[in-house]
């Protein structure tokens, strides 16, 4: 019990102040688990610590809706990094983050779609889901109740107007 | 792998039968206000097992289309998902199914127990009892606020 | 007691329809407010029901993200009808609405700010704050901890965008 | 009336003395995220007498600039809020000052019991306790998804 808790808690604590950096597209940016008591973690509590670009270290409650949802985001993939399910639905992450955070938080998914996991988004923003391979656009038809009727549209038989996006700089 | 396909029929306000995708590497869902696209979350979710109260229903048959307003418009629903493994590229259709206050499960068409059907769900490394691959509307920021007991449990849960 | 209830329950339930119908911009919405124990109303529960334009009557949980954010502010304005405060704080209201419902909100808001009372929102909409009368823009500064600090920009001084928008046809 | 200023002193993420405004009839307050926009309606709602549990801390001195970081700017910090009446046209400042763990309140400069204060805030409309007009980040949806006696006990606070 103590060896599968560890090596569960020792992956996802390594991996998480890297994915955080790449989510933040800012070296300065920290992320880190912490258990209460090391000896015997799974007894106590696990601390989770943010520490956004440019600020200093300060309690997990201080920090901003927007700043919330990209801490989460970077607990998020770094557990899948342990267990690695085929793809995410993600039903509007987006509601909180700027246009800056929208764009990093995009990126993130568009450049781990390629190689890491299947990524399915429900978004009502530009900003985001220009970025998607292909667009499911959902609407509504009257009736006794709401019909939702689907179209489906690949995007990559158009070119990507981010194709030569310059990797952000921190 | 990968999510090819999600094949819905009478699902929430999805009325009859409606095939929905393909899905691609980075897709997405847009569409305006109450128009179906959480629905269709919950879809996914419903055919890989999510519980009723996590589809926003208190009962299975609340997620027949019309059933929110008295008429059910059949007295059966099912979701299918098409799973295209990466490798062998063979594909494989999970199917649930409402009908009356119990669901039933099918893979590639046979019917198989629930146990039967989350095993193999396991097997592509879907585990809904984990969910750390759903996320619903306006919990993001839940995830980061969990406190230090919740998280732990969230690790003995995955591990 | 029974008093001060029913004129406080009788003038908000009176106002809400017609302020959800002027938010939704649709005259086929609805909204009432039915108290549970018509006698005894403050004994019991109070219920609401809306029913979103070119649907039918559900109950409120079948709603959708959006459709709440919308008969909520329809509550909030009907009370404020009764108990008028000179002013609102809203922070990010807007951020499960589509660029439709932004619209017809932040329309409503704007009507209502030249003759009820003032408004000050918070938003990452450009949609949304687009409408107002003064953008108040907030920039932090690197420090030991954030540094915050103000911009305020007249927009009065400009032509308005909106100034020939006809209402819109539900 | 309206509110034509806000005056913060070393409030939240706001260092030493800063004059925003003036707020028009319709005013938008926009900035990136982390830049101090809840905390500029937490300095609104502190300076109308909301309480701290709803300001986002723990104890009234979180509020101070720096605290969170074990580094507080002052050992005081204040808001004012320059209120203008809609017919005589009047000013009056209502100032609210936080030192130690307690907070000092001013109109117009004069100091004034927290009870003066409040009926002074009652005559104008503002009426904290039943919060109809204040509404904070991510709390939206919640106020249609009262259940009926929660909505209850809103009617029998407004009445
Ligand atoms: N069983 C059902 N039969 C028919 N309609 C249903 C059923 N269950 C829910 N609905 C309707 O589906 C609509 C909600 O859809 P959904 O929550 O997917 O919207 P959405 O596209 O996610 O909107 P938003 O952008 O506001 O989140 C509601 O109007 C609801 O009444
Ligand atoms: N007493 C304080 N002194 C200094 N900084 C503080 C203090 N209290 C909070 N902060 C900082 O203020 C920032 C949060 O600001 P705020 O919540 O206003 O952001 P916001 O502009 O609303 O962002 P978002 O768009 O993400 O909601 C945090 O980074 C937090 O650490
Ligand atoms: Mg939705
Ligand atoms: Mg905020």
């Amino acid at each position: 019990r103590y060896d599968r808790f560890m090596h569960c808690f020792d992956h996802v604590s390594n991996r998480i102040d890297e994915i955080y950096k790449a989510l933040a597209r800012n070296q300065s940016a920290q992320a880190f688990l912490g258990p209460e008591n090391p000896e015997e973690p799974y007894l106590d509590g696990v601390n989770y610590n943010c520490v956004a670009p440019g600020k200093r270290f300060r309690p997990m409650d201080n920090l901003s809706g927007g700043e919330k949802t990209v801490a989460a985001l970077a607990l998020l993939f770094a557990i899948h990094s342990y267990q690695p399910a085929p793809f995410f639905v993600l039903d509007e992450i987006d509601a909180a983050l700027d246009n800056t955070n929208i764009g990093k938080v995009a990126a993130y998914i568009r450049e781990q779609a390629e190689i890491n996991f299947q990524c399915i988004v429900i978004s009502l923003k530009e900003e985001f889901y220009n970025r998607s391979d292909a667009l499911i656009g959902i609407y509504p038809e009257q009736g006794d109740c709401i019909i939702s009727n689907v179209l489906t549209l690949d995007l990559t038989e158009y070119t990507d107007p981010y194709v030569h996006e310059e990797e952000d700089s921190p | 792998g990968h999510l090819k396909y999600i094949e819905v029929d009478n699902f929430k306000s999805y009325r009859g039968k409606q095939k929905i995708g393909p899905f691609k590497k980075f897709s997405a869902i847009i569409g305006p206000n109450g128009s179906g696209k959480s629905n269709l979350m919950d879809a996914i979710s419903f055919v890989l097992g999510e519980k009723t109260s996590n589809l926003r229903v208190k009962r299975l048959s609340d997620l027949i289309h019309g059933a929110p307003i008295g008429q059910p418009a059949a007295s059966r629903a099912s979701v299918s998902a098409i799973y295209t493994d990466a490798e062998t590229k063979k594909e494989t259709v999970f199917t649930r199914i409402i009908s009356g206050s119990s669901s039933d499960h099918k893979i590639n068409g046979k019917g198989v127990s629930s146990q039967d059907y989350n095993a193999e769900l396991e097997k592509i490394g879907v585990l809904v009892k984990s969910k750390n691959f759903l996320v619903f509307q306006g919990t993001v920021e839940s995830i980061a606020m969990k406190n230090a007991k919740e998280r732990t449990a969230m690790f003995e849960e995955i591990s």
